[in-house]
């Protein structure tokens, strides 16, 4: 399973 | 973190504080559309889900809890504490117009089909247009006060400098998300009819019509 592409932009 | 992009937060912030401090100094919300405000609150809920499931930073945390009590403050203020000055007959903006595109787009171009990442792309596209109902609102009502004209400008900002930062980013880490910078430049364009009157216009002191 693909691990969820973390945002740290807002 | 760059230059860019913090600078371009604290400008989101800015525009944030001053709307809400413009709501509760003169108690009056006239001339601000509160279905766009309605968007912007629907933006930060669908996009900062994470909250509930990632950690990434304090400052990321701090500044999206920020935002959704902002965002949900303010339409709090316009619809309830004062819901009589809120300029109803002015903001008729059809907002369905957005949102289902918005969906549909979201649904189909999206980094992958998961419920949190299609959240997500929902919430950069509809930030795109979110401002539609308020800019609508300025041209139908034929004015903004300067201070109105003072939130946009630093809301349009915000996303203008977000573009600096996905360049910078591009070029130091090889970081590039076709979603948002294409989302990003729609919002920023959006504006720059805004920004040429903004600087022709209010910072010589004049009202915005």
């Amino acid at each position: 399973e693909k691990q969820y592409q973390l945002k740290d932009e807002l | 973190m760059n230059i860019f992009r913090l600078i371009g937060d604290l400008s989101h912030l800015f525009a944030i504080l001053i709307l809400l401090l413009k709501i509760w100094k003169t108690r009056s919300c006239a001339g601000i559309s509160g279905r766009s405000q309605i968007l912007f609150a629907l933006v930060f809920a669908t996009r900062y889900l994470d909250l509930f499931t990632h950690f990434i930073s304090l400052y990321n945390t701090l500044m999206k809890i920020f935002y959704l009590c902002s965002s949900f403050g303010t339409i709090y203020l316009m619809y309830v504490k004062f819901k009589a000055t809120y300029d109803r007959n002015h903001d008729t903006f059809r907002v369905e117009f957005l949102l289902i595109p918005v969906a549909i787009l979201s649904l189909i171009f999206n980094h992958e089909f998961d419920v949190l990442e299609i959240l997500w792309t929902f919430s950069i596209y509809l930030e795109s247009v979110a401002i539609l109902p308020q800019l609508f609102m300025v041209s139908k009502t034929g004015e903004a006060e300067s201070i109105t004209s003072h939130y946009l400008f630093a809301l349009g900002a915000y996303r203008g400098l977000y573009i600096l930062n996905w360049i910078y980013r591009y070029y130091t880490e090889g970081f590039f998300d076709l979603i948002a910078v294409i989302a990003g430049i729609v919002q920023t364009v959006l504006y720059c009819d805004f920004f040429y009157l903004y600087i022709t216009k209010v910072l010589k002191g004049k009202r915005l019509t």
